[in-house]
């Protein structure tokens, strides 16, 4: 209906602001309908404004910071309709070590309400993930998984047994 | 918690069982190129009734079963079952813990089971739907996609949002 | 050695005459998202007579003009030279040093510059096709095209071998 | 000229081999005309085997290996055809800590008759420039580079200079 369509785009908009402060550090971005009068077809535009920058469209960003805006509005909208679980596979792989940083700490702040699976390449998002796999592929071409790191209650288990060992 | 664990055989580069369980909070995956990582989010599409193939990479039903490797054989079945955590009651289905297995064999039939009964497609797709987490687009972010969020023009932008409202 | 050195003035977020030296072997370029690393790359580009806006990330001539900032004006010309080492005589001019120089008004014109006297876009590739660096879409390697040498169906692969004989 | 398309084509094809081989630590790599009877219209396939793996064709690699693919029938065309210099913006940004290892060896072993700027947020990448820069943005949104390592000839200057500072 109109009315549940024109809630959850205020509720993700301002969730996208809040988010991309927090992501970027600073800077604001303006998410719109392009045709307020016919809601039931109008497109959304968004614009965005890295500190220190103009106010821009999305494809005048670079690489790194399309990928920061677009986990901004992810974040927006899972903290707006969470969704019971979310697997984010090498969403980091532009970003460098500072923005990682920031990405992860909003992750965190979500990680209560919504489970998250995370693969990645970078060391930053291995520190902040509770449990962690390692997958790796043997002379067949079969894969085989490793426990790394045992969930926090888990941990003083097998750590005891380790120090009894 | 909501996923409790993954259980793979077969499926893709995983020939042998293996068992991937899921704690709360954030679960890290990580390890060389071509090990498997992005075949587990395959996984996970897959057994909540991913009908498109592209989505999970593949050509044809069979793409998904172990097609051999080095003295390895190919393998005649796919299997995957996702074990969701109940106690909350999120789905509506009187047992505290919901299983939801799919197999696919070289025939190109595909079967579906809910707590190791038989069921037809739509019964998981219903029951995804009542729990909600239906059809979100939003809850597997495949590799290399974080810029298709952003980069669809302003009237594609519109069907993420009124997925979520 | 083949590239002596590129300087940038008011082009894109260069607004500052900056000059990058390249001496020969390998040259690392880092920082952080959104600092201006893919900038240099266009700016690469476009020296040597680019003439497809999309390739340098724009849409009009002026895109490629310092466009202003938090309390920094806009610039109405950006300016952009390289300098090639020409004592092996691999560029058929009696020059041991050749400039390339391109320059971009706020109205939309753009003049070209060989050692300092203005010539036309036409002599700019004409030199680079007699030197033995022509059109090659395989000498600058933007962010994210790795897989575009690759994704093209097979007869469109055939271009690039085309370029290469 | 019809000889020198396939005069190159061969070159490149054992080059291609060859640079594989580097790249992946092993495994095999097949290119081939689709239709050798037109060689005038002919696309051009490609079929890879990472190592331990199974023959198979390039949409079925993951995220990575089609990296290090496209990274290996780069280096060919190089070699094959060497220009005077390449540009290579963030191409090892999906490879794990080994592949990019090996990648960077492979480009090292060009870095003779080309001249390479790599841009990369990649630490082993960083480690094999001769000359490194780092760019930054400031509060006005203008870039500024600053040189991080000068190369080997340079430094012994500088290395001098500052010891007697
Ligand atoms: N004409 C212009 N005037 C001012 N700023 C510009 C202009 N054109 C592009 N920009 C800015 O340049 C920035 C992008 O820079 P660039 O793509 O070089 O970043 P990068 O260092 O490659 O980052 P990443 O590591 O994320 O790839 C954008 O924030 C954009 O606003
Ligand atoms: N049915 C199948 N049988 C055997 N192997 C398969 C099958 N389907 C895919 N593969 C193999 O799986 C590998 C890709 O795995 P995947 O994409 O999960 O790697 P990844 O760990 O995500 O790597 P990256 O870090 O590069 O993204 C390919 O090498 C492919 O050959
Ligand atoms: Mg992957
Ligand atoms: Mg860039």
């Amino acid at each position: 209906t109109k009315k549940q369509f024109l809630d959850t785009f205020e509720t993700v908009a301002s969730e996208f602001e809040r988010f991309f402060g927090i992501i970027f550090g600073g800077g604001q971005v303006q998410m719109f309908l392009t045709d307020p009068e016919s809601i039931n077809t109008s497109g959304i535009e968004i614009l965005a404004q890295p500190p220190g920058k103009r106010l821009q469209s999305l494809s005048a960003l670079s690489g790194g910071e399309r990928a920061l805006v677009a986990g901004a509005l992810l974040f927006a909208i899972l903290s707006a309709k969470p969704v019971p679980f979310c697997l984010l596979d090498e969403v980091d792989a532009a970003l460098d070590e500072a923005n990682v940083k920031r990405f992860c700490q909003a992750l965190k702040s979500l990680a209560q309400q919504t489970q998250f699976v995370v693969i990645t390449h970078n060391r930053e998002t291995m520190a902040i993930a509770d449990a962690l796999y390692g997958v790796s592929m043997g002379q067949d071409g079969v894969s085989k998984l490793v426990s790394l790191r045992l969930p926090r209650e888990d941990r003083s288990d097998s750590a005891e047994a380790s120090a009894q060992a | 918690m909501n996923l409790r664990k993954l259980e793979l055989s077969g499926f893709k580069t995983f020939a042998r069982r293996t068992e991937v369980l899921l704690p709360g909070g954030v679960t890290g995956i990580v390890g060389p190129n071509g090990s498997g990582k992005s075949n587990l989010s395959d996984a996970l599409r897959w057994v909540l009734g991913e009908q498109s193939l592209q989505h999970i990479r593949s050509k044809k039903t069979e793409d998904v079963i172990y097609a051999g490797g080095a003295n390895r054989a190919p393998l005649g079945m796919a299997e995957v079952t996702i074990t969701l955590d109940n106690t909350s009651g999120w789905i509506p289905l009187d047992f505290s813990e919901v299983t939801i297995t799919r197999r696919a064999y070289r025939s190109g039939d595909n079967e579906y089971f809910i707590n190791g009964s038989r069921v037809r497609l739509r019964d998981v797709i219903d029951l995804r739907n009542r729990a909600g987490f239906g059809q979100s687009s939003y809850s597997v972010i495949g590799q290399g996609l974080v810029d298709a969020v952003l980069s669809q023009r302003p009237e594609e932008r519109r069907a993420l949002f009124e997925e979520a409202a």
